[in-house]
């Protein structure tokens, strides 16, 4: 990159912030900031959205470090977006996404959570919403969503790091990205990226039944796995959050589906079975470029099959 | 700061849903403090889970009593931690 940000290491929140503002001001034509809302600490929720005009065009919508201790998300996200306004009339398949339809990122869904591992605990998933009646903090905002809210795979106690909350979406993280895809009306792919355990997920996660596009997602999910493996080699598993893990309650593609988002995947990153979400930094590139691959098949497919 | 010396992440092979079963009751016992960083769900999956020092022999004799295999993925976690936050010092001045 031109600038002075290090794409290869883990950064702070604030100089996470500050390269959002570098990227809006380099790539100016296409790049520009948003805030969506504010988190439970009143840290501003930062989106980059990428488009070359138009009002209200089909989107694409791609979120990472939901679980705040899974740094190498955030660092992958700021790495593709870089990667997404470099490669803007340069490379033909972007250059023809972005003339007809926006990307949305947000690389730090979760800064309270992401602030806290850089200041108190490292292996700090959650939010940092307090719990009325309880000593425990946080609720895990990926079993907030309203889908299937409160059944299997999420607890009910304050304390577990899968509490899913007192009702959905009452983590205001999780309530400014729903109210951000509900105005915008037109988004067309939900995608968030988690580490780690290198699967590649679409719904269902609340039940085991498969959903009504299962042919097209498998098929669209094994196709981004194929990209992913081409570049390092990282073999991806495909398949409903259900059957691939277990069941899980309250996930965010899951309500995206059933909002009507067709495209909706999860992406757990790679396990180099040394360090779980702990990888280093080294690692951080290789990650992102593989990541990248998966997601620009995915994404080049909605732009083909717009709906 | 939280410090995690001590603590060791194992990664756990089940060889069926029988030792799935043995894990997710390990799951429910909230005074060992685990923390799972890949929960017991299938036997095709690794269950990768970090134990605080003071439970480390009590799980480890568990696992050995029910036979279920386990290699130690991280020996000491706050070794780790300190390398990460060493590698983010270095980086930062250099990029300064």
């Amino acid at each position: 990159s031109s600038n002075t940000f290090n794409y290869g290491i883990y950064h702070s929140l604030t100089s996470i912030y500050e390269e959002l503002d570098n990227l809006a001001s380099e790539y100016s034509s296409i790049v520009s900031k948003l805030q969506i809302g504010e988190s439970y600490e009143k840290r501003p929720l930062y989106a980059l959205k990428f488009s070359t005009g138009g009002s209200n065009r089909p989107a694409i919508w791609i979120d990472a470090g939901i679980h705040s201790r899974e740094w190498v998300t955030q660092a992958s996200a700021m790495w593709i977006a870089r990667k997404i306004a470099a490669d803007y009339g340069n490379d033909p398949s972007i250059t023809s996404l972005l003339n007809k339809m926006d990307i949305f990122l947000l690389p730090v869904t979760n800064p309270d959570g992401y602030e806290f591992t850089h200041t108190t605990n490292r292996m700090w998933r959650k939010t940092r919403s307090k719990n009325p009646g309880s000593l425990c903090v946080g609720v895990d905002p990926n079993r907030n969503w309203d889908a299937g809210f409160g059944g299997p795979g999420a607890s009910s106690n304050p304390c577990s790091d899968s509490y899913h909350g007192p009702s959905a979406n009452s983590e205001v993280e999780v309530k400014s990205v729903v109210n951000f895809i509900k105005n915008h009306g037109n988004i067309l792919a939900f995608l968030t990226l988690h580490s780690y355990s290198q699967l590649l997920m679409y719904p269902y996660g609340y039940k085991c039944t498969q959903p009504a596009d299962y042919a097209e997602l498998n098929a669209l999910g094994e196709a981004a796995a194929n990209a992913i493996r081409s570049l390092h080699g990282t073999a991806f598993k495909v398949g409903s959050i259900c059957s691939t893990i277990y069941q899980a309650s309250g996930g965010s593609i899951d309500w995206s589906y059933d909002y009507g988002i067709k495209y909706s995947f999860a992406f757990e990153l790679r396990d180099t079975g040394r360090y779980g979400f702990l990888l280093p930094a080294t690692q951080i590139i290789p990650t992102a470029e593989e990541t990248w691959l998966g997601l620009k098949t995915i994404i080049e497919h909605v732009r083909d099959n717009a709906y | 700061l939280e410090t995690f010396v001590g603590h060791q992440v194992l990664r756990i092979k089940t060889r069926n849903e029988e030792q799935v079963k043995k894990l997710q009751f390990l799951e429910t016992l909230e005074h060992l403090q685990l923390d799972f960083w890949i929960n017991p769900s299938t036997s095709a999956l690794p269950v990768d889970v970090r134990i605080p020092a003071n439970s480390l022999q009590a799980v480890k004799i568990f696992l050995e009593s029910h036979r279920i295999e386990y290699s130690i993925l991280i020996e000491d976690l706050q070794v780790v931690l300190d390398r990460e936050k060493q590698d983010m010092v270095t980086s930062q001045q250099r990029e300064r």
